[in-house]
Order: structure tokens, then C-alpha cells, then sequence
């Protein structure tokens, strides 16, 4: 059980190590803080990232947008290790400006080569990024519309 | 396996049935603040079962059902019904109907092509498909937020799960 | 002592009933929920509001979105009931769509003839609605640079 | 009265003496992520003593200093000063300087038009100027999402401490 963990982790690490290049440019990786005697139970786990050839930092003295893809990055390492046939994201471009946006788009069109995408997003770069668009309303007083499918 | 159409009827802000067909690959939901965008992704997580009421935005399950019922049988329903093309080109669909009675009691059904089946045998089924409830395929507007907020424990216990 | 609490709600109400209307094109107003007793070490507040003629929703149920007008409000309301000489806002246009964003920088605009606005902001109305524009960088590697104040 | 003009010295991601000039009305300030934007308005905070080590992303104030420091003594040290115009055309300015030795310990000062004082008699002039620790006429990065998922009671405290 304690090797099912260890396995599911390096492999958790490893993704993270190289999405976070591909996201921003820089380095990061998970840190397990466990005591002496191996006991994973009490285990921490860190996110240390350098972004952009910045000194090693801790997420919490990271700016809003480097704590966004640094968490970000962690969350697409989980779902690399358990792939699923779709995935569905809502507005997780929020904290990022329009390069880091366009990187994200990028990669997520990319990834679409193999699994269905659905991705909630105000941000331009992502729209122009996705292969078409479905546009949702809600008039005053009335029920949700769900408009054309733009290609 | 791609979500190939998404049937809302009466949940949260959609009124009686709309269809919203899907394609493979990359797509993207756009609109206003408070249109409606979020309460799509909580369908999906409706029907599959994958979320708490809390999950969804909901105090309890009753307030998923669009406010503006008035069906004269004095019951409020709501439906969701999912499609999946499968990898040899068949239909696989799974719903759920959530009904109230006037008193506030509410029951929920799943059903797997129409015929009923428990939460358990369809997350069994879907498991196959490689949907799962302790999974992040969903990413729901805040979780980046609560990841980031997490303290070190929580985060090794999301790769416990996953182990 | 219960006096002045009531005096600053009622302002505050008042103010946030105000705000509320010109940012979401809707109604809102806040609720104190205390005992029979008047006791308000006890009390609570709630924001309760309906945007664009929805029915009226708990903070928890809206959008991000609207959750994010209806904070906004309430901390508009707190400052002009204690007006300063200047504001400082970081982001706080994050979750709100284009049209949204719109509003909240004409309300700026507009209170901005009478306090000195610094509003850290990524979004293109927010960044026209202003008077001038400070841009900052840091290249890798280097110092944080200030550059060209645009007007 | 306005913030006239900001000068930080090592603070954060900022190097030798940056000077920042400011306009009454309405400014932008933009760039992109991780560039320095919210460490403007952590200085403000640092200069006039409005927040924690914490309130400005550091878990201690020697965090403060821009990592680069060697400036071979030894110690290290960050400086803002934020000039303010008063309604009177005249200058106003605080200052703040924090020193870390090469052991670890740090000690801040305060000054006003470059004369010593205490935090509290910076906080006293402050007031009279409408500016108030306890005010929220900066809202930090975070902020708005605090607010909103507060409980009832902390969001009534904020009313009791403006009162
Ligand atoms: N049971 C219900 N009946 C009617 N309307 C509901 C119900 N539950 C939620 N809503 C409405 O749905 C709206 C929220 O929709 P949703 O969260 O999907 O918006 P959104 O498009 O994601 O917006 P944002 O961009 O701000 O996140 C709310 O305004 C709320 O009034
Ligand atoms: N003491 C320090 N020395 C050097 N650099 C520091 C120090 N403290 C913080 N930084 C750097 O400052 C950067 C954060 O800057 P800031 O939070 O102002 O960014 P921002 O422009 O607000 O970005 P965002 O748009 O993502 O919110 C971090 O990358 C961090 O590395
Ligand atoms: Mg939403
Ligand atoms: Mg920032």
C-alpha cells in the first residue's frame, strides 16, 4: 500500500515536472515532507516551483498568476497519471495574462488530440484556441439559452 | 469515448428540455456572468453522480430544480441525461431524475439506457470508462484557488485517493 | 456602543443598496440575522441579492460572477462610508465578463474626480476607462522595471 | 491629497531606487504575471504600517528584502518612501527602513518627513488624513474571494471595527 502510494507519486512528480516547464517556463517539482521512519500518513506535500529562472520559491509568496500554474500543473499531473476520455474545465485561465492564456490554449489543443475538451472560458486566446465555441445567454426573466456551435 | 450530447430539463436555470450536442476534441463555453455556463459542468456532475449537492452550489438537492416550476401536480422534476459515442460508434446514456413532492421530500433515479440502476453500479460502469468520482476531470471554478490554499496534508491525501 | 454599530449598517446599507444597483443592474441589500435580543456580538451579515431580476439567491448559489459584483458592492459601500484620499484595487475585476468589467470601470471613472485610483488590472475596458497607464515588467533574471505612464 | 510619487529600495522584486510617479485620478497599472504589480501595493502596506509580514505574501518581514542583496557588509536592507501632495500644495512623506543582520535579525523604522516616529504616531497622522489600518481602501489579490466565503459573523466584525 505504501508502494501504491510511491508509485502513484513519481509518477504524479514527473508529469508536474514537465507540464510546469511547458506552462511557465521554468522549473518546479513535489516535495514530500515525511519524518524519519517513512510514515506517509502525516506526509506534506509541497509544490516548489521556480518560475521563470526566479530563485525557488513557496507558493505562498508567488504572484497570482505563478500560484495559478503552479496548481494548474499539479492538477493536469493528477489527471495524466488517471487519464479519462473527457475533461471539463471552468474558467481555470482566470488568474493569468493573455501569454500565459495563449500557453494554456496551447497545450490544452494539444491534448485534445486525444481526449475530448470542454472548456469554460471569457478569455480571448482560449476561444481562438478551440476548435468552436458554444455561446450561452440568459435573457432577463427567462431560461438558459445554449446558441450556435461557431467552427 | 467523448460526450457526444447533454439533455437538461428543468435543472437549476434551464427551462424544459434543451439539447446541447458536443463533437471530440476542443471546445470552448462562452457567455455573460450568470448565464448559465457553470450550471452545464453541474449537470454533468448531476447525472454521473460525481459531486455532493454542495459540489454543485446547492444547499440540498431539491434546490436543483428550476425555481419556475409550476407542472399543476403541485412535484417538481428536473432531468439530466447524458450521451457517451463509444469507441465502436454505439450509444451509451446515462440520466437522472430527481423528483420533489410538495411536502419537500425528494428522491433521485439513475438510469444506464433507460433502465434504472443504483449509484454504485453506474460509478462501477463508468470506472470502466475511466471516469472517476475521486478524479480531477471535472475542474470546477475555485478549485485552482483551493488547491493553491490547501495546506500540505490535504494535497498528499488527493494522491492517496488516487493510489 | 450598539448605537454607533447600527449608525455604520445602515450607512453601509444603504451605500451597498446603491453600489449594487449600478453594477449589476439589480437589488441588493444586506441582512443582519440576530437573536430576539438585540444581541449583536452574535449577529451576522448576509448578502442577499437578486441580479437582473433573478429571484433572490444566497451568496453561495450565484455565479462567480455575480458573487464577485455583490463582494464588490460591499466593499464599495465599506469605503464610502469611510472615505480615503485613495484607493489601491489589485485585480478585482477577475471573474467579471467584458460588459461587467465595463461598468466597474466607468463607476471608477466617475469616482475617480473626487479620490486618486490605482487599480492593478489585466482587462482591456479597465485599462481604456483609465486616465493613464503604468506599465510594469521584469525580465529574467533582472529587476522589477516601471516603464512609460501612457495617457 | 494624493499619493504623489512612491521610491522603493530592494523591496521585494524591486532593485536599486525604483521611482514611481502618480497622478491624481484614475490609473492603470498592468504587466504580466509574476512582473511586480501586487508588490506595488505591498510597499504601500510596508510604508505605511496598513498589514502583517503576512498581509504582504511574506512569512516574515526580512522575506521583504530583494533576494539579490550583497552588499558585502554583511546586512541587508529594504527602504519605501511614499510622498504624498496635500491639499495645500505642500509635501508629506513616510518612510520606512527594515535591516536584517547576518544573524537574522531585523529591525524596522518609521519616518516621517525624514524625522523618527512609532508606528503609532505614524498611524495617528494617518487618521487625520482618513487613511485607517482597519479601512479597505486597498483591496489585495484575494480579497473579493475572501470576502465572499467569510461566515456572517466576521462579515458583521468588519462593520463592528468601522463603527
Ligand atoms: N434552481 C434554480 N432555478 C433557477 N435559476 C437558478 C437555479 N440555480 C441556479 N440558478 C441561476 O443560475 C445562475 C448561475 O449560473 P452559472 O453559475 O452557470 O453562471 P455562469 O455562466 O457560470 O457565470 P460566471 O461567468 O459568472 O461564472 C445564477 O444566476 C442563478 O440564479
Ligand atoms: N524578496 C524578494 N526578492 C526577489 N523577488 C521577490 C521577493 N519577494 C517576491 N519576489 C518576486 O516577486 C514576484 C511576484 O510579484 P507580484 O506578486 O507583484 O506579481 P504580479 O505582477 O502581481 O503578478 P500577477 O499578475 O500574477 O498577480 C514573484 O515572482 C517573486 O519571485
Ligand atoms: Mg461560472
Ligand atoms: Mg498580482
Amino acid at each position: 500500500r505504501l508502494e501504491a502510494f510511491h508509485e502513484a507519486f513519481d509518477a504524479v512528480n514527473e508529469n508536474f515536472q514537465t507540464i510546469f516547464a511547458t506552462l511557465s517556463d521554468g522549473d518546479g517539482y513535489l516535495q514530500l515532507d515525511k519524518s524519519e521512519d517513512d510514515d506517509i500518513s502525516n506526509a506534506s506535500l509541497n509544490l516548489i516551483a521556480h518560475p521563470k529562472g526566479k530563485p525557488v520559491q513557496r507558493l505562498h509568496s508567488m504572484s497570482g498568476g505563478e500560484k495559478s500554474l503552479t496548481a494548474l500543473s499539479f492538477i493536469f499531473a493528477l489527471q495524466r497519471y488517471r487519464p479519462s476520455p473527457f475533461y471539463a474545465f471552468d474558467e481555470v485561465d482566470m488568474f493569468l495574462d493573455g501569454a500565459n492564456v495563449q500557453r494554456l490554449a496551447t497545450m490544452i489543443k494539444q491534448q485534445a488530440e486525444q481526449a475530448q475538451f470542454i472548456v469554460v472560458s471569457l478569455r480571448r486566446p482560449m476561444i481562438e484556441a478551440a476548435a468552436r465555441t458554444i455561446g450561452v445567454t440568459q435573457a432577463r426573466g427567462a431560461y438558459t439559452q445554449v446558441l450556435g456551435i461557431q467552427l | 469515448v467523448h460526450v457526444k450530447r447533454l439533455e437538461l430539463s428543468r435543472f437549476k436555470s434551464f427551462g424544459q428540455t434543451t439539447k446541447i450536442p458536443l463533437l471530440p476534441g476542443f471546445t470552448v463555453v462562452s457567455g455573460p456572468n450568470g448565464s448559465g455556463k457553470s450550471n452545464i459542468l453541474d449537470a454533468l456532475l448531476f447525472a454521473l453522480g460525481l459531486a455532493s449537492s454542495r459540489g454543485m452550489r446547492a444547499e440540498r438537492l431539491p434546490d436543483l430544480v428550476n425555481h419556475n416550476q409550476s407542472n399543476g401536480k403541485g412535484s417538481a422534476e428536473t432531468t439530466v441525461k447524458v450521451t457517451f459515442a463509444l469507441d465502436d460508434e454505439t450509444e451509451w446514456s446515462v440520466a437522472r431524475r430527481l423528483r420533489v413532492t410538495q411536502e419537500g421530500k425528494y428522491a433521485s433515479t439513475f438510469y444506464i439506457n433507460d433502465e434504472t440502476c443504483t449509484q454504485s453500479q453506474l460509478h462501477e460502469q463508468l470506472r470502466q470508462l475511466r471516469i472517476y468520482p475521486e478524479g480531477y476531470n471535472v475542474v470546477l471554478q475555485g478549485d485552482v484557488t483551493r488547491i493553491i490554499s490547501m495546506n500540505g496534508r490535504e494535497r498528499r491525501e488527493i494522491i492517496d485517493e488516487l493510489a
